[in-house]
């Protein structure tokens, strides 16, 4: 777009369908404008790498760069959330192994006692990964598997406890439930531990990826977003206004779905996919 | 959300008896709008509107005596027009030959429940097989063989990475022990995956089938329709099941591949469990598009 002038009348019809096309969602995508609009003016650049930069900004103003927030010396939880099939059980294999071989201590907890091969799902991953797995068989309760996992992780001096827990949508109020069930016994069991509370969203998703952060933030307060799928041709462009509007950030990307497919967010080279 | 925002604006319009040119091109907007935030593919939309507010600033609606139903009218006819008035069906075999059915889709659509309730569907008269070839998902193989005996349907894989023979064999399998109709469930893989795309034409060349069924997601958002082209024009697909139809998402992924594709819903998922599954009726999504 940006070989073009700004009083070109393409200009803008062409930004707003690159921006729509890559899932930012209508409202968004008349904000940033509107907001460009009004730098372009402040700024009185006409055309070109000018024009690219500034916008390019606009985007930044709304994007925070925010990473896992270790803490050395105690027990760290990484809680697991999202809707149906979006690659929570395959992220935290890869996440598995990238804290690993940063010389962490890891331990997994299968809180998927739903899902058909969930747990055995789940166990491969350890098994690649090379963490120990505290699982219990399909249909058990997964309040039960985390009491179980925490007194292990903590008795084993674990740094990291990754918990995977069964696809939902947050219409589901039984569904919702459970997993602020999951949440309380975290927070009750472990007031010592940091705990990070991540919503894995698909990049292919569109609208309704939002809904989803905002209920899900609701329910079990989130700490940040994993996007998945980046490898598609989507753009998962709705993180842009959940960070704007719900102030979380995007903490990992994931961009495939080999173990090490997995990579910190990087905000500059996520605005430069977009555009 | 479209009945709201169209509660809107009709309410200024309706208190006029006759719509101004302006007025159409507003409630144009507000349809445009409401259609991207129900995930209608941004070309699909553009391409709507122009033909709503064409019929819109026609005779019909400026001169009509109720102007803003017929405007709403339009809307909705021209909706339904696109996704087609009539269920379509699966077409199998006659008796005496087995049928195959391939099931297709991205990462995580939803393909080897959807396999399960398929199959839950055809036994009432027939004798399924469900067959995994999906040699790259950690458990898929397991995962497809616990449904299947939940369900009280045949299995068949085997313990190797090769996806082509596993279908091979099954289609001889299937013969020896007589059944009627194959379910083949294979790996998510994304349409730009070269060797994956390759190795789908593979199978559908040595096993045939009667249906090849796209799996896709109902809250996929705008590259759903260079998707689904993709592998529509790679493998020729017979139709389109929507999985999660549960969700609160408004599904406008339906209308853009019935536009762009032409391509027939022919059921949908609506949850977790095996008897979750419908077949769909266009109609139904129109209303819920609009919101
Ligand atoms: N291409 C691609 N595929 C991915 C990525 N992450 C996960 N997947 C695939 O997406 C599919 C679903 O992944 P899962 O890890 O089972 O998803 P989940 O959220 O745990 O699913 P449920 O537990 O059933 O809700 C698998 O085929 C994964 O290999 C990614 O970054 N890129
Ligand atoms: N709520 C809901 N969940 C569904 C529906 N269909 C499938 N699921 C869930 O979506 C997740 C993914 O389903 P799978 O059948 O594993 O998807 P898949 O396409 O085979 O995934 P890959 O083999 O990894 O590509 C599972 O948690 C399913 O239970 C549906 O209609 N509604
Ligand atoms: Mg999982
Ligand atoms: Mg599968």
């Amino acid at each position: 777009i940006f070989t073009k002038k700004i009083n070109d009348p393409d200009f803008f019809d062409e930004m707003e369908e690159t921006l729509i096309m890559a899932d930012v969602g209508v409202e968004t995508t008349l904000e940033i404008i509107e907001h460009f609009k009004a730098y372009i003016k402040d700024k009185n650049i006409k055309d070109g790498e000018g024009l690219k930069n500034l916008f390019k900004q606009s985007l930044q103003d709304m994007i925070p760069q925010v990473t896992f927030d270790y803490k050395e010396n105690q027990l760290n939880v990484l809680f697991i959330v999202g809707v149906n099939g979006v690659g929570k059980t395959t992220t935290i294999g890869k996440l598995s192994h990238t804290l690993k071989n940063e010389g962490k201590k890891v331990m997994l907890a299968a809180c998927d006692t739903f899902r058909a091969a969930a747990i055995d799902q789940l166990s491969v991953w350890a098994d690649r990964a090379e963490v120990p797995i505290i699982k219990q068989q399909m249909g058990s309760d997964p309040g039960a598997v985390l009491h179980d996992a925490i007194d292990s992780a903590i008795s084993k001096q674990i740094d990291i406890l990754i918990v995977d827990t069964a696809g939902r949508f947050h219409n589901k109020a039984n569904l919702m439930a459970e997993i602020e069930k999951l949440n309380r016994i975290l927070n009750k069991k472990i007031e010592s531990a940091h705990k990070e509370t991540l919503l894995v969203l698909d990049a292919c998703t569109g609208q309704n990826a939002y809904v989803q952060a905002e209920s899900f933030h609701q329910s079990v307060q989130l700490d940040g977003i994993i996007l998945t799928k980046l490898d598609s041709t989507a753009k998962g462009g709705i993180v842009i206004h959940i960070a704007h509007q719900l102030k979380l950030p995007v903490k990992f990307v994931g961009i495939g779905e080999r173990i090490t497919d997995l990579l910190p967010f990087n905000r500059d080279e996520y605005i430069d996919s977009i555009l | 959300k479209i009945t709201s925002r169209f509660e809107g604006i009709f309410k200024t319009l309706s208190r006029q008896n006759r719509l101004s040119e302006k007025n159409i091109q507003d409630g144009v907007r507000e349809i445009k709008l409401a259609l991207l935030e129900a995930d209608v593919n941004y070309k699909v939309v553009k391409d709507f509107i122009k033909l709503v507010e064409e019929e819109a600033l026609g005779e019909k609606v400026l001169k009509s005596i109720s102007p803003t139903d017929q405007f709403i009218k339009v809307v909705h006819d021209k909706l339904v027009d696109i996704m087609g008035s009539h269920s379509d069906e699966i077409q199998l075999k006659k008796r005496g030959e087995i049928s195959v059915i391939l099931f297709v889709g991205l990462q995580g659509s939803g393909k080897t429940t959807t396999c399960a309730k398929l199959g839950n569907l055809l036994k009432v008269n027939q004798k399924v097989l469900l067959v995994s070839a999906d040699t790259y998902r950690p458990a898929a193989k397991d995962q497809l063989k616990i449904l299947a005996g939940q369900t009280g349907l045949g299995f068949f894989t085997e313990d190797h990475n090769d996806p082509i023979k596993i279908c091979k064999n099954a289609l001889k399998y299937a013969k020896d022990y007589e059944y009627h109709a194959i379910i083949l469930d294979t790996a998510g893989r994304l349409q730009v995956d070269e060797p994956l795309m390759v190795e789908l034409e593979k199978i559908k060349k040595i096993t045939e089938p009667d249906e090849i069924l796209f799996v896709s997601d109902a809250m996929a958002g705008q590259n759903v329709v260079d998707v689904v082209k993709s592998f529509d024009h790679r493998l020729n697909i017979n139709g389109i099941i929507l999985t999660k139809f549960d969700s609160d998402t408004r599904g406008g992924a339906a209308l853009s591949i019935k536009k762009t594709t032409g391509k027939s819903i022919k059921f949908i998922g609506t949850g977790e469990k095996i008897e979750n599954f419908e077949k769909f009726y266009p109609e139904r999504v129109a209303g819920r598009i609009l919101g």
